[in-house]
């Protein structure tokens, strides 16, 4: 199978839906100026296979969800006054402070068969898993991509930016977890 | 137990030199580096340690602490294919592994991928360097739009220019 | 020790801004970013953190840990370049700090080395990109030689050809 | 002041003696492929200079010595068999295997002022402090330095590789514990 496109709603530092089609490709490079928005596509990719916020460099999963220009004088920005708070929240239908995210993958098993994953991040800060519009268990999910080998658990197929180097000379410990969560 | 991780780790340790042997051949040296692993336990060998061995091209250390900072990207992107091979993940997402490599490294790097990369076998790779990413299928242009505050994107086919 | 550790903080806290808006002004942002620090502990500051907060121009966050890999490169060096104005040593030794940068970083603080550099602040730079090192002084060009089994090395003044 | 040149012997990757000179120059790049000795010549600079040999990728002082082609039959590398370390031993001007090695720097204070700093590893594995061809005491030769304004404690002139993106994101109580260190 492979990844034929995504789908990125207020996710990270892209505001609104943004839709990217791989094509029929099986090299594809993202490229872009710094603080463009490259590793956060990866973040998104990451994202809605289903890892853990913290591997995303962010503490929560509101964190993921697009934030943009705060008026830095209406609400500084760590305020933690409760009137601040509740200002921003009621400003609800404001594209610059979504309150939900989510992101899509169309995963292509074989000819004429694609398969939709969506994690969406929801009011309350947690996570919603559906697989073809259909809402499952976060389990579920995981075990559909399983059958893909996409294994979350063992992550051997995602190398985060500037994590390389340090595969090389991980722990030999280390190395004998990842070859036990694989076989 | 003991016999699923040995299969795991004889099916690999098979394949990880031949794997730093493609991503080191170079006109100088058109054999390669060698690389290979080591159980500190032979016995129960999910309770300890597997070493990784990685020798650069007509170079005789075998520590992994003093090589290079190119020498261990490469030595990492080989044990990470070797253990694809063994349980193959449908796609890869790089990003900037190719920040500590020379301009031949990248060649042989880009050139493994090129070889590689299949309808089973996706590669998606985040760079900043011309010498990887002309080579691909297609690219993904990201962008700032200012005034939205908001990254965007822009999709290229390669494949229909010509090279 | 108030006194002295105040004198310090002062000092680089008024020229961090400047030294962050000479690495960040482009076309797009002729004004560059903003960054400054802040005490968590006005009292006693040498007992508590010192926190270092950098905007990229057109950008809204403060918080160090969102800013990309080449954006916090750019504040890094920012911030050692502050603090070398208090505390002068007559060279910088930089070992491939250019990893992360895009091309257009990369001219911003291969210009800012050639206009700050002098007599009294030397820099060392190992670089694998071109558009750093081409502007330097001199090269230093180091290469294996196979036989021996030995690094050697080749000097080349770059001012002695025409740009 | 400035640094003129560099003389290594048998240090890390440079068999024998390699003499640098930086010429007038005050903007030097080092290039060269991936593995060729530019991040030893650095470890070299910063050795002369007095730093650790932990900070040097290494574990102790002797493995900074040159170490040629260990022909693998004769002794195997990871052998702790004393007869093959003596045997090793023995091989006393074997240039594959020098049993010390040094870091010459030549510093210019000002016009037809120049000083020489040089560290040498002893065939004990200890390092001795020249100044001017004088043995002098490591504490002195740190004075010395630090009269031309180099700290070696702070470190804040040395940036290793992979290491400057962390200087961004660094704790505060580190950021405080430098601003200690400089003033
Ligand atoms: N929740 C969010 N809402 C809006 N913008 C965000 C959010 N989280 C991160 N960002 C922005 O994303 C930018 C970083 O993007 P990213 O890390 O993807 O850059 P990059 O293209 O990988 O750059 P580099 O080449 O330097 O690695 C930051 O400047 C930050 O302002
Ligand atoms: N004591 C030693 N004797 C001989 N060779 C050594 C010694 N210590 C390290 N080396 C060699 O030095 C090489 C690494 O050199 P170095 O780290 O300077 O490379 P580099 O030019 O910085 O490369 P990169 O561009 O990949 O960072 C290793 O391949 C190692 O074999
Ligand atoms: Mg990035
Ligand atoms: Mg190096």
């Amino acid at each position: 199978g492979r990844l034929v496109g995504l789908e990125l709603h207020n996710f990270k530092s892209y505001r609104g839906t943004a839709s990217i089609g791989f094509g029929s490709g099986n090299f594809i490079s993202i490229i872009g100026p710094n603080g463009s928005g490259k590793s956060n596509m990866m973040d998104a990719i990451s994202f809605v296979l289903g890892i853990r916020s913290s591997h995303l460099r962010s503490s929560k999963l509101k964190d993921l969800i697009y934030r943009g220009r705060i008026d830095d004088e209406k609400y500084p920005a760590d305020s933690s006054d409760l009137e601040d708070q509740l200002a921003i929240e009621d400003d609800e239908d404001d594209p610059n402070n979504p309150r939900t995210a989510y992101v899509e993958a169309i995963y292509e098993r074989g000819k004429d068969d694609s398969v939709r994953f969506r994690r969406t991040i929801t009011v309350q800060g947690t996570s919603e898993y559906k697989i073809n519009e259909e809402l499952v268990s976060a389990s579920e999910y995981s075990n559909v991509l399983k059958k893909e080998g996409i294994l979350i658990k063992a992550r051997n197929f995602l190398v985060f930016q500037g994590d390389v180097e340090q595969i090389a000379s991980q722990s030999p410990q280390d190395l004998t977890k990842l070859m036990e969560t694989i076989s | 137990r003991y016999n699923l991780f040995m299969e795991a780790f004889d099916f690999i340790s098979t394949k990880i030199d031949s794997t730093y042997k493609d991503l080191t051949k170079a006109e100088a040296s058109p054999l390669g580096g060698s690389a290979y692993l080591t159980l500190e336990d032979e016995e129960e060998p999910y309770n300890s340690g597997i070493k990784y061995h990685a020798m650069p091209p007509l170079k005789r250390f075998r520590d992994m602490e003093l090589l290079s900072g190119g020498e261990k990207t490469v030595a990492a992107l080989a044990l990470l294919f070797a253990i694809h091979s063994f349980q193959p993940s449908p796609f890869f997402v790089l990003d900037e592994v190719d920040a500590a490599l020379d301009n031949a490294n990248i060649q042989r790097v880009a050139n493994y991928i090129v070889k590689h990369s299949g309808p089973n076998f996706q590669f998606i790779v985040i760079s900043l360097k011309n010498g990887l990413f002309e080579k691909s299928d297609a690219l993904v242009g990201i962008y700032r739009e200012q005034v939205k505050n908001s990254s965007k994107t822009l999709s290229i086919d390669l494949r229909e220019y010509p090279r």
